[in-house]
């Protein structure tokens, strides 16, 4: 089983087309291993991704050095995992 | 849960269960509904579509697919819930007994089930296929951007390690092929819905290319009337237009190669997401999602019957 501790969703906010394309460089970045939920399209379309825990520093001064304004939408992914985990074994209980 | 009346469609499943499901339906309504195998999986799970139907020989068709996107769960989740309320509705919903006096529907509850079970037993955040790709460590295929439909073009990785990797080449994974195969070979196929689950959009043909189709106008039409009775259950907001401007330019989709093919009332729907529960949409989600979309899915079905092409 995959563990997601630590990985977090960042929803990140190209301002241009610039910023866009940065964005799309960073996807195409294999050793960071991100996984797009939502794709980098076009300036002020917002783009969720998930980052592994061991690249959140690489990824985060990536966005801040460049000005790419982004929150971070989901903390921990394993949370919710093992959030949903619960769940079910409370509907298989039940 | 041994027959449809005590499942508990408010809960997420195991494959082995939604297929338990599937034939439970069957067995309750003999009369419309049968279960037909369209092929395997790259693992070789079998492919099952639920035949909606009160006989006549190969009347237009409806295709509707769910859950291509293995770790999107709500969508199966959504398509099990449907297939009940139509097997259920019908003879005491008119809009459902005119639908299915005039055409047959297919539903293909789980479009990739090796994605599904992988996402139950190993990586909850799968959304490829489960193929494996000659001279690379990474597997699987992202089974939508692998349609004859500007492949290999925009919004397509050629990297085997991505997430959205297009596959060596179009119709390479058999959980695609078999679908083209299967359309094909019916022939009178009139519409074409593929139901994903993100951030709510109701969404047309293109992807691969931002230019206009043909039928804009009245697709656009058709989505926004879907998109106004999905809303009206619970308020939520749907995005709606071709998908190249609505999210962004992505090739080889679904949509796109069956609106290439003549099928006008091609769509594609985002289910209920607002990104800040991933793919893990809370339980508790699951039937009043899959009542909204009911609402659009049956909109759109009412146009299609009342718009012969």
């Amino acid at each position: 089983l995959e563990n997601f501790a630590g990985d977090q969703v960042l929803r990140v906010e190209p301002c241009n087309e610039e910023q866009v394309r940065l964005l799309k460089e960073l996807r195409a970045l294999e050793p960071l291993q991100l996984d797009f939920w939502r794709f980098p399209s076009y300036p002020n379309e917002p783009a969720d991704v998930q980052v592994p825990f061991a690249c959140l520093q690489d990824v985060k001064v990536f966005l801040e050095s460049r000005g790419i304004k982004y929150c971070v939408m989901i903390e921990d992914i394993q949370a919710a995992v093992d959030e949903e985990r619960r769940e079910m074994y409370l509907n298989q209980r039940r | 849960e041994r027959g449809s009346s005590s499942f508990n469609y408010g809960a997420y499943h195991p494959l082995e269960t939604i297929y338990q499901e599937m034939d439970n339906i069957v067995a309750e309504y003999p009369k419309i509904v049968s279960k037909l195998q369209i092929g395997e999986s790259y693992e070789k799970r079998p492919l099952y579509v639920l035949k909606f139907s009160t006989g006549g020989k190969n009347r237009p068709a409806i295709w509707i697919d769910a859950g291509i996107h293995a770790r999107e769960w709500v969508t199966q989740a959504t398509a099990l819930w449907t297939a009940k309320k139509i097997a259920s509705d019908y003879e005491y919903d008119p809009s459902v007994n005119s639908l299915l006096n005039t055409m047959d529907l297919f539903l293909l509850v789980v479009a990739n089930p090796d994605g599904y079970v992988f996402s139950h037993t190993e990586n909850r955040m799968w959304r490829k296929t489960r193929s494996k790709t000659p001279g690379s460590p990474c597997v699987g295929v992202d089974p939508n951007r692998n349609w004859d439909a500007g492949f290999g073009g925009p919004g397509a990785s050629s990297n085997p390690c991505s997430d959205s990797y297009h596959g060596p080449s179009a119709d390479s994974e058999v959980e695609v092929r078999s679908v083209v195969d299967f359309i094909k070979s019916h022939g009178n196929v009139k519409a074409f819905i593929s139901i994903h689950s993100y951030s709510q959009l109701l969404m047309f043909p293109y992807g691969y290319t931002c230019d206009n189709i043909r039928d804009r106008a009245e697709l656009d039409n058709v989505a926004r009337t879907a998109a106004n009775a999905l809303t009206s259950l619970y308020g939520t907001q749907y995005k709606v237009g071709p998908i190249c401007s609505v999210i962004y330019q992505a090739s080889g989709g679904s949509i796109d190669w069956s609106y290439n093919y003549g099928i006008k009332y091609s769509f594609a729907f985002e289910l209920r997401d607002t990104g800040r529960h991933g793919f893990l949409l809370p339980a508790d989600q699951i039937i009043p999602t899959a009542r909204e979309t009911w609402m659009g899915l049956k909109s759109i079905f009412e146009h299609v019957r009342d718009h012969p092409y």
